[in-house]
């Protein structure tokens, strides 16, 4: 699975996410990533691109559970990634990550597996990239 | 607005799953993906192209589990999910279950822009695809050894019943 979030120069948002779903997967399942709320979700606050046990991102309305908490409980996008992707979604018994942006340019990356694939790259052109968790 | 752009890859990577010149081919990877999105963003496209054009990116590299380099069905076949959302309007497109489309964001993004729906799945997509002018390819293009390998060792360790060897064949992690 593989997801990007945007800010753009007018402030706007987007989110989207493209997988090929689950080795060995059978009867036509799909996960959470073509649902939107569960593993895709932007609205003019927040985005957020989900990537585990698709199940579970379903079963958590995830991407858009992360995006509610930032705008009724007023969260970063570090306290509510961590309290869907971290707490809530281990807690029922599934893993993965995510990545979540703000409209007001604050980023997170939470994940709880051993790595997740992921980059950023500001108005400065610099890319960062990172795979493992210590990195 | 400063702007700022952020991907993934894929969660559920293990170090022990990936040699050196793998590790260094999904940093290069990330690394032109990011550079694509930020080309849009710098020339004051929106967010939206953004993403897309990073996906596109990530879809092409058979690095990651999306487009080329999928992984396999029991059936041994590729099916392709993809959704995404404008913030700034909240419209959004989803594609689910198509196995003859090179990049499932972009036909995920024709079906927020060209049509009245947010989400199609499967040969339907794929009939719309056509109708809006996108190639179809053959389903080989999505294969790799690695991921055809992955799907053998899970097929085998199902067969016995054993616990999966490792999360990307273990039974959900995609």
């Amino acid at each position: 699975t593989v997801g990007a979030v945007a800010l753009d120069a007018q402030g706007h948002l987007a989110a989207g996410t493209s997988t090929g779903g689950m080795t060995n997967k059978r009867y036509g399942r799909v996960g959470d990533s073509p649902i939107i709320g569960a593993g895709t979700w932007a609205d003019a606050r927040c985005a957020v691109s989900g990537t585990g046990w698709g199940e579970y991102y379903i079963r958590t309305a995830a991407a858009h559970e992360i995006c509610a908490r930032m705008r009724y409980l007023g969260q970063t996008p570090e306290q509510a990634g961590k309290g869907v992707i971290n707490e809530a979604i281990p807690q029922m018994g599934g893993d993965g990550g995510a990545i979540v942006l703000s409209a007001d340019g604050k980023a997170a990356t939470p994940f709880n597996t051993q790595g997740m694939y992921r980059g950023w790259i500001g108005a400065d052109g610099v890319p960062h990239v990172a795979i493992f968790a210590s990195e | 607005t400063s702007p700022l752009l952020v991907i993934h890859g894929g969660a559920g990577v293990e170090r022990k799953d990936l040699s050196p010149p793998e590790e260094k081919a999904a940093r290069a990877a990330l690394q032109a993906a990011l550079l694509k999105g930020h080309a849009a963003l710098a020339a004051g496209r929106p967010a939206l192209d953004a993403v897309t054009a990073a996906i596109t990116v990530l879809e092409d590299d058979p690095t990651f589990n999306a487009g080329k380099g999928a992984v396999f069905t029991h059936d041994g076949r590729n099916e392709l999910d993809a959704s995404l959302m404008d913030g700034a309007t909240q419209a959004a497109g989803a594609v689910a279950g198509v196995q003859r489309v090179r990049n499932p964001i972009q036909l995920a993004q024709r079906v927020m822009q060209k049509s009245p729906h947010v989400m199609m799945v499967g040969q339907g997509a794929e009939a719309f695809a056509v109708e809006q002018g996108i190639a179809l390819v053959d389903p080989s293009y999505f294969r790799t050894d690695k991921r055809w390998q992955q799907l053998q060792r899970a097929l085998k360790e199902e067969a016995g019943g054993q616990a999966h060897a490792d999360l990307e064949t273990a039974r959900h992690f995609g």
